[in-house]
């Protein structure tokens, strides 16, 4: 049996919310240590990554591997039922065909309970190595959306350009370009607001701008996002839960 | 410029 609970929704508001315009079907995988995901968004160019370790819960247990296939905009049409500030229980049988939610209110004695039916999921199993990264990026997640939403509204492709000390974010459109370029920048009060960079290799990257829009939609999960680079091979962009990550590997454009 | 599929990058489990 399955029993997660969060002290807040908020948390799998977020998750939910950040996934669901990317992927539509996805098998939520139970274990003791916690709930993983891994899917694969509908052109198959962007794989997501999510892991919600038992740290992430107030509660938690899972005696037994439970595979729960949801259908996420379902699953948002629930969560977005409950307040963010509502404690949040998952509850699942051993071999069940519903997942069930449970919104508590702290202050008032309010309990909504909804029931979401399971779906049989057939879904590719990536094994992703430790991957070796010649560049990685630690910046504010907001400042990174901003730069993504900024760049889309000139071209549908985004290049990423990292030498010493700076990453230029930069786009060539029809009726004109743009670029961004940002510095290492250490905020020692406020060190969510600090940029760092670590870079092995110069990197030169174009991605669609359609997926790295899609990407920060998990900018409310934390403040800092952290992207990893290398020449030819995805792009990691990584978002930190209290316990647990959500990942999103973007293959780059590139002529062969 | 051609855009690549995730799985062409990463070996079925």
């Amino acid at each position: 049996m399955l029993e997660g609970k969060f002290d807040e929704a908020s948390l799998l508001k977020k998750v939910i919310d950040a996934m669901k315009d990317s992927v539509k079907l996805c098998n939520f995988n139970c274990t003791e240590n916690g709930i993983s995901v891994q899917a694969i968004d509908d052109s198959r160019v962007l794989l997501i990554s999510l892991l919600i370790e038992a740290g992430s819960f107030e509660d938690y247990r899972c005696d037994r591997n439970i595979v729960l296939g949801l259908e996420m905009e379902s699953l948002n049409k629930i969560i977005k039922n409950g307040n963010a500030s509502d404690m949040l229980t998952l509850v699942a049988e051993d071999s069940p065909d519903a997942l069930n939610l449970i919104f508590e209110d702290k202050r008032r004695d309010r309990i909504a309970e909804y029931s979401l039916k399971l779906m049989d999921i057939d879904q590719d199993f990536l094994k992703i190595e430790d991957m070796k990264f010649d560049a990685v990026v630690n910046m504010p997640s907001a400042e990174f959306a901003k730069i993504c939403r900024d760049m889309k509204t000139l071209s549908e492709s985004l290049q990423i350009i990292i030498t010493k000390d700076s990453v230029k974010f930069n786009s060539e459109g029809d009726f004109g370009s743009g670029s961004v370029v940002i510095k290492s920048f250490t905020d020692l009060e406020k060190t969510e607001e600090s940029v760092r960079i670590t870079l092995e290799k110069p990197i030169n990257l174009t991605f669609g701008a359609k997926y790295l829009n899609d990407i920060i939609k998990s900018t409310p999960l934390a403040s800092q996002v952290t992207i990893k680079l290398c020449d030819k091979q995805p792009a990691l962009f990584e978002y930190q839960l209290p316990s647990g990550y959500l990942r999103f590997y973007l293959a780059p454009k590139f002529e062969d | 410029m051609p855009q690549p599929i995730i799985s062409q990058f990463f070996l079925p489990h």
